[in-house]
Formats: structure tokens, C-alpha cells, sequence
């Protein structure tokens, strides 16, 4: 059976929700 | 030259109201600049410079990016200015309470500020995710993903979840919020030297 994801989990990986994104050059 | 930035707050007042110390209020102030004059050179950073600083991309739109700017937004302006900034990323710092970070990621999630996260929102998140990451799930997939995590959430039952609700499942899946927290805030001055440099020489101008 696949493992079901825990959807906040899931979104929580989002490249928008990465702030350290904000410091790159 | 920072005085003639619409909205700039002194380092001393945020420092005092953040956890940041002068100096690194100073170093975002330097990140500041850059990301405020990526597009438009106005010392406020809109809501594509905001975009392009974290996803890359001006033109693709990410919700997360959206929701995340609008919550930096206090003023609800359509821009960012420079005592907003450092506000709200002191939410990111190590040292602010957790209870905090919780707070501002249920913010995040309840995408129409109902004061709920509905069972709607979170499906439209995941396909926001699945998209962004050109992840591909069948609508039963991403049904069952959503029912579960509400089953799990939703504790009473009612289909939505309140911020008591929420506050209980972070303490069962603390990873939730993990990206709340910026390790590297606590100590900006060192992570970002090219920062501090460009700062001391503002301040011996």
C-alpha cells in the first residue's frame, strides 16, 4: 500500500515557503 | 540615503521589537535594498520582486510566494516596505516563540482568512504544490491525501480546522513547521558577510 502523505506536510515543502530563498544570490 | 526610502524604520526601533540586534537589522537592510530594486528601484519590494527573490520566476504564479507577501504586507499596500520586512521575517528567527511561528503558518494556510483551514483550501494547496513541483496525482489520489490529513486534523469533526485544532496537530508533527525557522537569522552578520561590509561602509559614510 503507498504511503499516504500528510497534506501540511507535503506543502509545507513549497519552494514559496523556502524563505531562505530570499538570502541567495 | 536610507532616509529617502519611503517607510524606512530606524535599525534601533526594529532591533528593540525584534530579536535581530542593531547590526543585523542593518544587514537585512542591505538584503533589503537588493531585493526592493530587483525590478523596480523604489526602496519597496513588490510583489514580483518578491516572487523572483524566492521562486526564480517573475511571471509563474506560486501561491505560496502570494500568500507569504501578503502576509509580510501588513499594511495591505501592495508593497513590502523596510519595517514590514524585518517584522515579519523575525517571525523566522530561532529565538521567536514557537507559538508565533504556529500563529503566522495558520495565517498562511487559511487562505481566505475565514479564521478556518477548510477542507476546500488545503485541496486547492496540495494542487498548488503538485503543480509547482510538475507533480502529477490523480484526483483520487489527492483526495484521499486531503481526507486523511483532515481526518487526523479535524479532531472535532466539524470540517475545518480552528486554530486550537491546528495548534495540536503541529505538537504531533512538529516538522510542520520547520520552515518557519531561518537557523542562519540568528547570526545574519556572519552568514551574510558581504552584507555587514557594504553596512560598515554605510555607516562610517
Amino acid at each position: 500500500r503507498p504511503v499516504i502523505m500528510n497534506a501540511f506536510e507535503l506543502i509545507s515543502t513549497s519552494q514559496g515557503l523556502n524563505l531562505s530563498n530570499l538570502f541567495e544570490k | 540615503r536610507a532616509r529617502q526610502i519611503p517607510g524606512y524604520e530606524d535599525p534601533a526601533t526594529l532591533a528593540s521589537e525584534t530579536p535581530f540586534t542593531v547590526s543585523e537589522v542593518e544587514a537585512l537592510f542591505e538584503l533589503f535594498k537588493k531585493l526592493s530594486s530587483s525590478i523596480i528601484d523604489d526602496g519597496l519590494i513588490h510583489r514580483e520582486e518578491f516572487q523572483l527573490a524566492l521562486i526564480r520566476n517573475r511571471n509563474k504564479k506560486n501561491l505560496f510566494a502570494d500568500r507569504v507577501f501578503d502576509l509580510f504586507d501588513v499594511k495591505r499596500n501592495g508593497v513590502i516596505a523596510f519595517g514590514e520586512f524585518v517584522r515579519s521575517l523575525s517571525i523566522f528567527h530561532p529565538n521567536t516563540p514557537e507559538v508565533d511561528k504556529i500563529d503566522f503558518a495558520f495565517k498562511l494556510y487559511d487562505l481566505r482568512q475565514t479564521g478556518f483551514i477548510e477542507r476546500e483550501e488545503l485541496k486547492e494547496m496540495v494542487l498548488a504544490l503538485l503543480n509547482e513541483s510538475d507533480l502529477v496525482l490523480s484526483d483520487d489520489v489527492v483526495e484521499t491525501i486531503v481526507d486523511k490529513t483532515f481526518v487526523d486534523a479535524d479532531s472535532k469533526g466539524d470540517g475545518k480546522i480552528d486554530t486550537e485544532e491546528w495548534k495540536e496537530f503541529v505538537a504531533r508533527y512538529p516538522s510542520l513547521i520547520k520552515n518557519m525557522t531561518l537557523p542562519y537569522l540568528k547570526d545574519i552578520t556572519l552568514a551574510f558577510p558581504s552584507f555587514v561590509m557594504n553596512s560598515e561602509v554605510e555607516d562610517s559614510e
